[in-house]
């Protein structure tokens, strides 16, 4: 992609992060997993999808109404056992590249 | 390994699910309802279950409701070198930019699987469609990317992917799902407020752009101005009887669609602009007749269309520039029309003159008649149809099919001065090689010689 698109990439790479959602009961629930966004690195904010915590609500996944419902609900409305992890990476830029030099291998996966 | 490695996974603490009302209301309009069609979306929760039917339309439980949903989070252990020299996150009102606006969505395929490989890729598209705080992209976004960031081309977020990918009865649709940014980080600092977090709700209502702290009638107002004069708005919407699909207004009183869209000469069908300009009442003055490959239909309106910036056409098709289609395919009159980006993948010549078009931008039932633009607003042709395999009925939306402006151009230009019909009456009568490219059917005029 051009220099036209330098801005959103780096603001893309700077905040964009991965959300995992598990059960840390006997029972291991999960993980599930979804994109997020880092909204604010001084005060760790970060937004991701809904649907990940849903299957911890306490009320179940139809207390996210799709109607006329609440529009928000508190975290008391999840489950203890809930445990939340976010991952993001150093991006792409000079620096990131830096980091890589003389390192040439078949990334495994 | 060939990227750098992502940092390890840090443990955060769910400080509230949100949704936004306005998001809910239009999807509601949009997708529940009295809606015929059965929309699919790909949550960001848990597999849907195997009975293909539990999962469609608009009952489809706790998946669908999700979907409008997004959890705020806050990290326990944020290291002071992560913060350091981070530059600030810039939210922008989704309502600032014209449908056509160019998009990137950076999000993580498949969720948490592989991030050392597929953490934050990139997907390039345009705003096709707004409604409200519910943006639609052609963004190709995959799932695992609920909740990703879609940035403008300034690195402004814009908006979150609500769903990756959405069907419409059974077709994929090659859109995406998108709840504007500051819509939902003023539900979400109002619910903060709500619950005691002041600071934290601060903190968000700090990412949001002056305006979009005040009302949202400001936005809307800077929308329309920016829309104003833009080549889309030349599309138009058709209906004939019960069958509708969309035009484009080649003048104050001249709107070109497909025969099957306005098959019947003398019959009135009605035009509904782009704008929020009245519909008005027209005829079909010309259809091609149904053996004739080119798909057709020419109405002559009853009264002019105002405030629309008729189109110049096109006098060149490059093969590999960038267009964009506009059709009202996805909603009909419920949304405006929707834009959808990608290049021209193919021009067919017959005798070196260009006969049909192919792009790569989404097209969906009812865009048929639409335009198709350059990037720089000429009109290059109208479109007609997509792909589907009957083997296995799929279709193909990124495979769709236009009838260059250079075969229709003259023959219009001697109807306009004169109101002759007869040149464009030429049109059902095209040559065997025009027929036989339109069935699909060309085969090269000398087999290929093997090389071996």
């Amino acid at each position: 992609m051009g220099r036209r698109w330098g801005p959103a990439m780096a603001a893309g790479e700077r905040a964009g992060c991965v959300v995992s959602a598990r059960g840390a009961g006997a029972e291991a629930e999960g993980p599930w997993s979804c994109s997020g966004v880092l909204l604010n690195r001084r005060a760790g904010l970060v937004l991701c999808h809904g649907g990940i915590v849903a299957p911890f609500l306490r009320a179940g996944p139809g207390a996210l109404q799709p109607g006329t419902g609440p529009s928000f609900l508190g975290p008391d409305s999840c489950r203890d056992d809930l445990r939340l992890y976010v991952q993001w990476g150093p991006g792409r830029g000079p620096r990131a590249r830096a980091e890589l030099r003389g390192a040439l291998c078949t990334p495994p996966c | 390994s060939a990227q750098p490695a992502p940092r390890s996974p840090a443990c955060a603490r769910l400080l509230l699910l949100a949704c936004c009302p306005a998001f809910r209301a239009s999807f509601a309009r949009l997708f529940g309802g009295d809606v015929p069609e059965q929309w699919r979306f790909a949550g960001g929760g848990p597999e849907p279950p195997e009975d293909e039917a539990s999962t469609s339309g608009a009952d489809e439980g706790p998946l669908l409701a999700a979907l409008g949903w997004f959890a705020l989070l806050r990290l326990e252990d944020c290291t002071v070198k992560e913060v350091m020299g981070s530059p600030r996150l810039s939210v922008v009102p989704a309502a600032s930019l014209p449908k056509g606006a160019p998009l990137l969505t950076c999000g993580s395929p498949f969720g948490a699987f592989c991030p050392d490989i597929f953490l934050n890729s990139l997907s390039r598209g345009v705003l096709s469609n707004a409604a409200g705080p519910l943006l639609l992209t052609d963004a190709r976004c995959l799932p695992g990317t609920e909740g990703a960031g879609v940035f403008s081309t300034h690195g402004a977020l814009v908006a979150l992917v609500a769903a990756p990918l959405c069907w419409r009865a059974r077709e994929w649709v090659g859109l995406s799902l998108l709840c504007a940014a500051d819509a939902l980080l003023r539900s979400a600092a109002l619910a903060l407020r709500r619950l005691g977090l002041q600071a934290e709700a601060k903190e968000l209502a700090a990412l949001l752009p002056r305006q979009a702290r005040d009302t949202s009638a400001g936005p809307q107002r800077a929308q329309v101005l920016q829309e104003h004069g833009a080549a889309w708005l030349a599309a138009v919407l058709v209906e004939c009887g019960s069958v509708w699909g969309s035009g484009v207004a080649l003048a104050p009183r001249l709107v070109l669609t497909c025969r099957h869209v306005a098959p019947r000469e003398n019959k009135r069908v009605l035009v509904r602009p782009a704008t929020k300009s009245p519909p008005v009442w027209g005829e079909v003055v010309f259809a091609t007749q149904d053996t004739s490959p080119y798909d057709v239909a020419v109405v002559k309106l009853e009264e002019s269309l105002k405030g629309i910036p008729f189109p110049v056409l096109a006098s060149y098709f490059h093969e590999g520039e960038d267009v964009c289609v506009v059709g009202f395919g996805a909603f009909g009159q419920a949304c405006g029309p929707s834009v959808t980006s990608g290049i021209l993948s193919a021009v067919v010549e017959v005798n070196e003159a260009p006969v049909m078009l192919q792009t790569t931008c989404a097209v969906h039932g009812g865009s048929s008649g639409g335009p198709l633009f350059t990037s720089s607003g000429e009109l290059l042709g109208i479109i007609t149809s997509n792909t589907r395999d009957n083997s296995t009925g799929a279709t193909y939306p990124h495979l769709n099919f236009s009838i260059p402006m250079a075969v229709l151009q003259p023959a219009l230009s001697q109807y306009r001065c004169t109101g002759e019909l007869l040149p464009l009456r030429e049109l059902d009568r095209p040559s065997e090689q025009v027929r036989v490219v339109w069935r699909l059917q060309r085969v090269p005029a000398q087999p290929h010689q093997s090389k071996l």
